[in-house]
């Protein structure tokens, strides 16, 4: 039997031009959230309770893509989803859908522990989170002005962005031209393909 | 999107993957996170994190396949993770992270960087952005 190990991760696919300060902000939470991980793991926590205390962390710092700092729909507005899993007899819980739960991976976590179900979504997702006293709030409370910024380059970009964090520049059209200029691809398919979806 | 795997002291492992989504995406719109077996899966064998284009990583069902090769091929964590990077994607991109019953931990992706953190209980620890 090897010792405990831990990964962390914030999303895939970074801007090239990503800032020098973005990239250590985004290192500095890494860090945070791993020394998190390992000083449950050190007190012997399970894996399945540091996963959820990890994931936690990352939800609630605007950072990245998850929780406060979701990526906004095309109407501005943040639709959430979150899955875990207990290798230990592969027992799984997910949510999709939720606008006002402020950790989805909680709740995701109470559909495995507390309900003869894998997955709920959308108003029974929410119903279930209210049922369960878990902390809800505004869907307000998930946007940021970065993400208001990202969502109208998309729109003028016409294109669905993935989690670029496009380095703040002077203006949004100087930007705009940037996520134009970038050939951004989904399935080796332009994402012009699906933005008409 | 934001994922955690860990594997503990007992060999217990674990997956769990959180996200907005896409930017601008359609209402409704649902990715790989939250599906089990795409974006998220654990099983006594590993556990496995995704993250990139969700369209892709459903299709291949990434984070189960992980757990397939090493189960069906024998191969290690780290083999299977670029197996399926490698070979799984068609011309998508993804990322991923991993962990095995063993103690080992992983990482794998075709697109440019991934925000990702690792560690060991030996004492290895390491936080990156590129290749």
């Amino acid at each position: 039997m090897g010792g405990w190990a831990i990964a962390v991760h914030g999303g895939a696919g970074v801007d090239p031009n990503l800032p020098a300060e973005r990239q250590e902000e985004a290192k500095q939470l890494l860090t945070r959230c791993l020394n998190l991980g390992i000083s449950a793991l050190e007190s012997n926590a399970s894996a399945i309770d540091v996963v959820e205390l990890v994931v936690r962390e990352l939800e609630t710092d605007p950072l990245f893509n998850s929780g406060r700092g979701s990526a906004l729909t095309e109407k501005g507005t943040v639709e959430m989803e979150a899955s875990i899993m207990d290798g230990t007899r592969r027992r799984c819980g997910a949510v999709s859908g939720v606008t006002t739960v402020k950790n989805p991976i909680s709740l995701a976590r109470l559909v495995m522990d507390k309900s003869p179900h894998s997955y709920l979504a959308f108003s029974g997702a929410e119903a279930f989170a209210r049922q369960q006293g878990v902390e809800l709030v505004e869907n307000e409370y998930f946007i940021t002005e970065d993400n208001v910024g990202m969502l109208k380059l998309a729109k003028e970009a016409n294109s669905i962005l993935f989690d670029y964090r496009i380095p703040p520049v002077g203006c949004a059209g100087e930007a705009a031209a940037t996520a134009i200029d970038l050939p951004t691809k989904m399935n080796g398919l332009p994402i012009s393909v699906y933005s008409p979806e | 999107t934001v994922g955690c795997v860990v594997v503990d002291r007992e060999g217990r492992c674990a997956a769990g993957t959180s996200t907005g989504g896409l930017m601008n995406k359609m209402v409704g719109r649902i990715g790989d996170s939250p599906l089990i077996g795409a974006g998220t899966y654990a099983s006594e064998l590993c556990g496995v994190s995704c993250t990139g284009e969700g369209e892709a990583i459903i299709r291949a069902t990434l984070a189960r396949d992980v757990a397939a090769v090493m189960e069906y091929k024998g191969l290690e964590l780290q083999e299977a993770v670029d197996y399926v990077i490698k070979n799984r994607l068609d011309e998508g991109f993804a990322g991923l992270i991993a962990v095995s019953d063993k103690g080992e931990v992983a990482c794998g992706f075709n697109c440019n960087g991934m925000f990702r953190g690792i560690a060991t209980e030996d004492g290895f620890m390491e936080v990156a952005i590129w290749e």
